[in-house]
């Protein structure tokens, strides 16, 4: 039998927002307490500001997304949002009706490749799988 | 971005890297490709630095691998979407054997594998070489052949291991794709031994043909055609990774 968790009083009111009208994804409402609510980045950094152009052929830079904010039902707001976003998945299996599903759990992982020249300058194609967040659960 | 990280189309707040997060930036991203680290480029003439057979081809595989992102289904064996990494040799020595008039002619390439990394399996492992139409040999069929030199004599000829033969007309002209995977087993036991691989040529009737001849080109042809080797891993747990 599931043991009752015993719940921290959550800081904002009582009363849960229904999953579906959790935050659009470019909507800059904040939530009651000026918390802002989980909006996702997009993270590029060029390889020409690496200054790596010269040993790396492709790409031309590393993308990805992440993203930032609190879920709508914070069960411990100092969590950063990706870890934050799965105990809340895990609570919400054992409460659904009490506790939304979470927000940003990344739900799609895809690889990275990179190609470049090591140091007998051959040529290396490395691939890496499930390493780059490019959806998750609220975009 | 798609994973190919080109330019995402939105306007992202751009800003220039101080060098401290620079420094930070660099080995984060290090370590979610999976590198070891910046490798040491040994300086190279420019001239040589110009596009070669081996980085078209492997740009076309990465171009092909960031198609198949995530597919880990499909069949086994050699599918792109199952090498974790792909290395391909360019930095070997040529030599050619045509001395005698009854010896056998044969074209030999040596390649420095010591950049393999440890805890990789071997999936397949490819010899490239561009054939032109032969200028001296017309209308005949040739068998070429490739062998492994396991070990060198000095007095007498050095011990090959057979790993593949392909027939081909003398006028035909394309990249030639050897199975050299067999070598592989050696090869990772002994990492810092160069690896030899030498080509016979020979007609229907058994005459050996002086590769050149036939229409093999070695390091003197243009820069995009020069044979190269292409190997595909399987990555056993890497080290180099850190869990994410």
């Amino acid at each position: 039998a599931v043991r009752p968790l015993k719940r921290r009083q959550p800081k904002q009111t009582n009363e849960l927002p229904h999953p579906n009208k959790l935050p659009g994804i470019f909507d800059d409402i904040h939530s009651s307490h000026g918390r802002q609510v989980c909006r996702r980045h997009e993270l590029y950094v060029s390889f020409r500001d690496l200054g790596w152009l010269d040993w790396v052929i492709a790409p031309q830079g590393y993308s990805a997304y992440y993203c930032e904010g609190e879920c709508t039902f914070p069960l411990d707001s100092c969590m950063n949002a990706t870890n934050h976003a799965i105990l809340q998945s895990l609570v919400h299996l054992m409460k659904p009706d009490a506790v939304p599903k979470a927000c940003c759990a990344p739900t799609k992982l895809s690889a990275t490749s990179v190609l470049y020249y090591d140091s007998s300058n051959n040529v290396i194609l490395r691939k890496h799988r499930n390493m780059v967040v490019k959806a998750c659960g609220c975009h | 971005g798609s994973s190919s990280g080109s330019r995402p189309q939105h306007s992202c707040p751009q800003r220039r890297l101080g060098a401290r997060e620079r420094r930070d930036m660099q080995r984060e991203i290090l370590a979610v490709l999976g590198l070891p680290g910046r490798p040491r480029l040994r300086a190279l003439p420019a001239a040589a630095r110009l596009p070669a057979s081996a980085p078209l081809f492997m740009l076309d595989l990465y171009h092909a691998m960031a198609g198949d992102d995530d597919e880990d289904a499909g069949s086994p064996g050699r599918r792109l979407g199952r090498a974790d990494l792909v290395m391909s040799f360019v930095n070997m020595v040529e030599r050619d054997h045509a001395l005698g008039h009854h010896e056998p002619h044969w074209k030999e390439f040596r390649f420095d594998l010591t950049q393999i990394p440890a805890g990789e399996a071997v999936t397949a492992a490819e010899f490239r070489i561009y054939k032109v139409p032969s200028t001296q040999i017309f209308n005949t069929t040739l068998h070429i052949s490739v062998f492994e030199v396991v070990q060198e004599h000095s007095n007498r000829e050095s011990d090959l291991f057979f790993l593949d033969l392909q027939t081909l007309r003398a006028g035909d002209e394309g990249w030639l794709v050897l199975d050299v995977t067999a070598a592989s087993d050696r090869w990772l036991l002994s990492r810092n031994k160069d690896l030899g691989l030498r080509i016979h040529v020979e007609t229907l009737d058994g005459h050996s043909v002086a590769p050149g001849l036939a229409g093999l080109l070695g390091r003197q042809a243009p820069r995009s055609r020069q044979p190269f080797m292409v190997t595909f891993f399987r990555a056993s747990a890497s080290t180099i990774r850190a869990p994410r």
